[in-house]
């Protein structure tokens, strides 16, 4: 469902070029429970933000189920994202001035198929799978950091995507919560077929992974073998 | 060197009352390293903003050094901070238009007896041992998550404060970097005497502490005894 190809980005920094990714040719098979573990700094976040089209390669192709997002419009990968990806930033990326039932419940706002109803109903039991139905109405200034982790994920789920990539989902979860969470998406990826794509330092999130890679330094890693060779 | 008595923290929200912390009372002594741990939501970081200075009980004392906290003015306080507490936020804080170097020497500034030499050095020494050498031009978005969190360490530790506040400073990093970040702490906890207080779901952090009290729910847990009894 998700092809990249010979994909690398390069950023320009003070006249000096740091090269995030190098060369990563990847496939990723539908419904696949996939864990991209790797140092601090090796480029787990630059790879989900290319896959997520929140940002572009500075070369190589990404095709989402057999599409070459390169070719799309602004309006058409933004139509693509909100229909079938679901984000989990890293640092959450809540709204401040929304409530985290409002939070949630932003996303289902592009699915004109829901009725008020139906949303409120869809994000009600969101916010309760990841424990936070006694929160609904709090801000994210009046929640803990797993609390703001946990609205971010439900918030994610919540549009029942295609694929769900989730940058460190766990960072800041207890042991418990984290279990439960971990626990929750695995059963989303076996009932809805759900692709799940996690960047993790989360040594029980690569364990519940069906299939795992490793970047460092920007190149692709595998069981110690470079991928491709 | 920390007393925190009979300290509770109440917030009011949409006419309910939210007890975030319930009748703390903890001593912390001189030179300790201690892990606080506990569900998410559970009050860790409200209790190390309270010793922080950062925010004030609803009820009950803190004593910094022997000294009641509500006493001071909120100059004395942004005083008391700057020299003696080096804070590790949960959501790191750093300064989006400084780049990492100038993030590490803004507390710095306000040490009067530092030329900007000796801050240069003590810059760019800090950074060095949180392995950040060759990023101290990259702002804070051009930084990954564990980046980040690498400087507001480095922030922290450069003032040499008598006492350091983490929040959970290895939720965003790998276990090789995370380590390496634990051990620096434990160095400087034993050669400085530096009071190092953690908020931590990381069980290396909670087995590298020489005391460890839990919170569940605002309330001290120890050992499966509750304190006081
Ligand atoms: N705008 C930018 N300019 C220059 N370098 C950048 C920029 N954005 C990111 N980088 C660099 O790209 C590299 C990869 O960053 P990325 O955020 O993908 O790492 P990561 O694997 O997610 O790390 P972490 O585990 O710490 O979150 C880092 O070394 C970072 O310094
Ligand atoms: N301004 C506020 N108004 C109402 N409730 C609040 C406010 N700020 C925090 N809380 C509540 O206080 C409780 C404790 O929050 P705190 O941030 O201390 O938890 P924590 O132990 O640090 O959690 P985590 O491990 O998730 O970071 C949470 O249940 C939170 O919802
Ligand atoms: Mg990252
Ligand atoms: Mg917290």
């Amino acid at each position: 469902v998700v092809r990249i190809e010979h994909v690398s980005k390069r950023y320009v920094l003070g006249g000096q070029e740091v090269h995030a990714l190098k060369d990563i040719t990847l496939d990723i098979e539908d419904g696949v429970f996939l864990a991209i573990a790797g140092p601090s700094g090796s480029g787990k976040s630059t790879l989900l933000n290319l896959i997520g089209c929140i940002d572009t390669p500075s070369s190589g192709k990404i095709f989402l189920s057999g599409q070459d997002v390169s070719d799309k419009t602004p309006d058409q990968l933004a139509s693509l994202r909100a229909r079938s990806i679901g984000f989990i930033f890293q640092t959450f990326n809540l709204l401040p001035v929304l409530t985290a039932a409002e939070n949630v419940e932003y996303p289902l706002l592009q699915l004109l198929h829901m009725d008020a109803e139906e949303r409120r109903e869809r994000v009600h039991y969101f916010l309760k799978i990841v424990g936070l139905a006694e929160k609904m109405r709090h801000r994210p200034n009046e929640l803990s950091g797993g609390q703001r982790q946990r609205v971010a994920i439900a918030r994610a789920l919540a549009i029942e995507p295609a694929i769900v990539l989730a940058d460190e989902p766990t960072a800041n979860l207890d042991r418990k919560t984290g279990d439960a969470i971990i626990e929750l998406m695995k059963d989303i990826n076996r009932r809805l077929k759900t692709t799940f794509i996690f960047s993790t330092h989360d040594q029980r999130v690569m364990s519940a992974a069906d299939r795992q890679v490793r970047i460092e330094d920007g190149s692709l890693r595998m069981l110690g073998v470079r991928t491709g060779e």
